[in-house]
Parts: structure tokens; C-alpha cells; sequence
């Protein structure tokens, strides 16, 4: 039968295969509107996919979104994708994301970790780093946030390889994030990185390898509290917002700290439902309310990111 | 394929610093192979540590000891696991 996104069946977790063939039917939907760059390969060799969500002129500026980055979470790489369909099917729909996309670019990645996200399926779901090997350890993977050059090596990081938040042994030594960490670079006009998470219900925006507040504090603070609001609205699920050390703990080498250090002001970890009933394995009847409720909170931050250039 | 039959995950809220500080220091017991789904931050602050199910009685015990609150989250990790995996074979078909 012929392929197409309206059979995609978002109410459900899928594979890797499943979810890059759906890409491949976004953007043939889309044709003028989404196309698919390869920005890297990652450990074992797996193409490191984004969506691009633009409607033309060059080197716009740009909002980049990832999920998945920690394999396990599956609920970030569902939303991943109802998001990218709800990016497509509402732009000329919804005035804000037409808005947003006739003067900037969208980039997502929804499988940030395709290694950790192949063997979550295939041998251990509860796997959360890279697969990458560990000269000198029988422990494999390093976790991809915890890798960054923004605090790298701290305590809220581990030095032991067999740790869930080992940093790996120098800054970007994991493909998946120095693939990312380039392409940020060389693209050089992204104004805002969105990196979800799960779980907790939490908002956060840098530091979390400094308890310095960051220069736009203030700022970042008050956009938080609009999309977390916004949030709440639609299901009643409550947020906490704020900086990562305040609002969790130390956390050392993390992306979203990387990001703002180069430059990137709108920068922010989302950490989806759900607190305390099933952690990271939440079902999959609740995708969608999960979903659905997120979009209200990044659309808060893509027209803030439109209103502000800078 | 891993599986994770009467693995459960506890979470646990430390009253105050010395508590704190034994959490962390049962996490890093490898023998005991317990992965915290969410770290140890602050009193009062919960942590959700799986437990896999030959360590249960010998973690509950030391919680027990140290009167360090805990309540069992998933009573069975593979269950949900299961019941993951039929609701993803369920549409496929």
C-alpha cells in the first residue's frame, strides 16, 4: 500500500526503521517544506538524520530540536515525531508557525541516539548512553549528556565508564554529539536549542555546571513560566521551571549549557511526564496527551525566539 | 534480550544529608548492579533507583535499617515491559 503519514499510527512506539520510512513520507508530503540531511554517522555506523523545516532564502535563523539523545526515553522520540507532523501539517494552518517558518528555519532530530535506541528494541530497554567501547572497561556507552565542552568533567558527570552518566573520556568524544555539536557550528545562526528529555515534568535553561545564573536569567525564567503555564493548560500537568542546578542538581558536560556558551540565549532541556508511576517507560496510550501538551510549550518558545532576534 | 522479571523501582526521598550520602553510596555498590532513574539531588527531593530482584531484599533492608522512606514505583519492570511491547505488535498487526 501506498506509504503515507495519514496511516502512521503516532499513538504508538515504533522502530528506528519505522520511524526514518515515516520521515521519508513527511517529506514527500512536504515537498517544499521538509527535507532530510544527514549531519553524521554515529558509533556503529547508523546515519544521524534531521528534519529541515524551511520555506526558502539561506542560512535563516534557526531553532534546533532534538530527541532521544537518552535511548530509553522513547516518549521524546514519539513526540519527536508527532511533532515534526504537527510542524508540517500546521504551517499556512496556524499563523504563529507560519509565522516562525516565513522567516526561520526548523531543524529536529528525532533519533539523537540511533546505537542506544537499536539496542533499547533489540537486546536492553532500559539502555540510556551510547554504545560506543571503552578502552580498559567492560562497561560500554558514555552518556551523550554528559559529553559536551560546557563544564565537562565535574561532579555532576562520572569518570567511571560503568556509570549511567559516564562523560566519556574528553569532550565530544561520542559521534552522535560532535555531529550536532558541528553542525550548530557551521550552520552559526541558531538562536535556540530545544533538547528533550524524560523524566521529571521540568523546564530547565542553563547552568547546570555553575550555580552562576546565567546572563539572561531573568529572561529565560519568565519564558519558562509562560510555556509551563501553557503546558498546565491543556491536561492539567504541572512543570517545574528554572535553572538545572536549582532545579535538579549539579549536571556537568550537558548540551543544553554547551549551546548557550556558544551563543545559543534560548536554550533548554525539556524533561517530559512523568513523575512517579512507570519513570521513562510511560505507556503508550499516553503519547499523545503528552504530546498535545508539549506543543503549546515549544510553540511559547519558537514565536519568543521570533519576537526577539538577535 | 535482557529481561527484567521482579525488577522493581523504589522511589525513595531522603530526609536530610547523611541519607542522602548512604544513597549514593548504595548506588555505586556494583554488585548490587542498581541504576538510579533519577539521582539523589536533595532532601526531600525523590529518587527512583531500580532494583533488580536479587538485590531487593538486601536494598529494602538497608533503607529499612537507615529509615530511609521508600515506596515501590513499578512492582515489576518486565511487566511493563511486556505489556510495552504487546501494545507495539498490537497495531503492526
Amino acid at each position: 500500500t501506498e506509504r503515507s503519514t495519514s496511516t502512521f499510527d503516532f499513538a504508538s512506539y515504533h522502530t528506528m526503521e519505522e520511524i526514518y520510512n515515516w520521515m521519508d513520507t513527511l517529506v514527500q508530503d512536504h515537498p517544499s517544506l521538509v527535507s532530510k540531511l544527514q549531519i553524521g554517522q554515529s558509533y556503529e555506523n547508523r546515519p544521524l538524520y534531521v528534519l529541515k523545516f524551511s520555506t526558502g532564502g539561506s542560512n535563516r535563523p534557526a531553532i534546533w530540536l532534538d530527541t532521544g539523545i537518552h535511548s530509553r526515553e522513547w516518549i521524546t522520540q514519539a513526540t519527536g515525531v508527532w511533532t515534526a507532523n504537527k510542524i508540517a501539517e500546521e504551517y499556512g494552518q496556524d499563523p504563529s508557525v507560519t509565522a516562525i517558518l516565513d522567516t526561520m528555519d526548523i531543524f529536529l532530530e528525532i533519533i539523537a541516539n540511533p546505537d542506544g535506541f537499536a539496542f533499547t528494541h533489540s537486546s536492553n530497554r532500559l539502555w540510556r548512553k551510547t554504545r560506543s567501547l571503552n578502552a580498559g572497561s567492560r562497561c560500554v556507552g558514555v552518556d551523550p549528556n554528559r559529553n559536551w565542552d560546557a563544564g565537562f568533567g565535574g561532579s555532576g558527570s562520572s569518570s567511571n565508564p560503568c556509570s549511567e552518566i559516564y562523560r566519556g573520556p574528553h569532550p565530544h568524544s561520542e559521534r552522535e554529539v560532535k555531529a550536532i555539536v558541528d553542525f550548530i557550528l557551521s550552520h552559526g545562526n541558531v538562536k535556540s536549542a530545544i533538547s528533550i528529555h524524560s523524566y521529571s515534568q521540568m523546564l530547565l535553561f542553563p547552568y547546570g555546571y555553575k550555580t552562576t545564573p546565567a546572563a539572561h536569567h531573568q529572561e529565560l525564567n519568565e519564558l519558562a513560566k509562560k510555556a509551563v503555564s501553557d503546558l498546565a493548560a491543556v491536561y492539567g500537568t504541572k512543570y517545574t521551571y528554572g535553572s538545572v542546578v536549582d532545579t535538579i542538581y549539579p549536571a556537568d558536560g550537558t548540551a543544553t549549557d554547551w549551546a548557550y556558551d556558544q551563543g545559543v540565549k534560548y536554550s533548554f532541556t525539556m524533561e517530559l511526564r512523568d513523575t512517579g508511576r512507570y519513570g521513562f517507560l510511560l505507556p503508550s496510550n499516553q503519547i499523545l496527551p503528552t504530546a498535545t501538551e508539549t506543543w503549546p510549550a515549544l510553540l511559547d518558545i519558537m514565536v519568543h525566539v521570533l519576537e526577539h532576534p538577535y | 534480550e535482557q529481561l527484567f522479571v521482579g525488577d522493581q523501582v523504589l522511589r525513595i526521598v531522603a530526609s536530610n544529608k547523611e541519607q542522602l550520602t548512604l544513597l549514593r553510596v548504595l548506588g555505586e555498590q556494583e554488585e548490587l548492579q542498581v541504576d538510579f532513574w533519577h539521582h539523589p539531588t536533595s532532601p526531600g527531593h525523590p529518587a527512583d533507583l531500580r532494583v533488580p530482584f536479587s538485590s531487593l531484599q538486601a536494598v529494602k533492608l538497608f533503607l529499612e535499617s537507615n529509615r530511609i522512606p521508600y515506596r515501590i514505583m513499578i512492582k515489576d519492570v518486565q511487566e511493563l515491559l511486556d505489556e510495552e511491547k504487546k501494545n507495539m505488535t498490537k497495531p503492526r498487526r
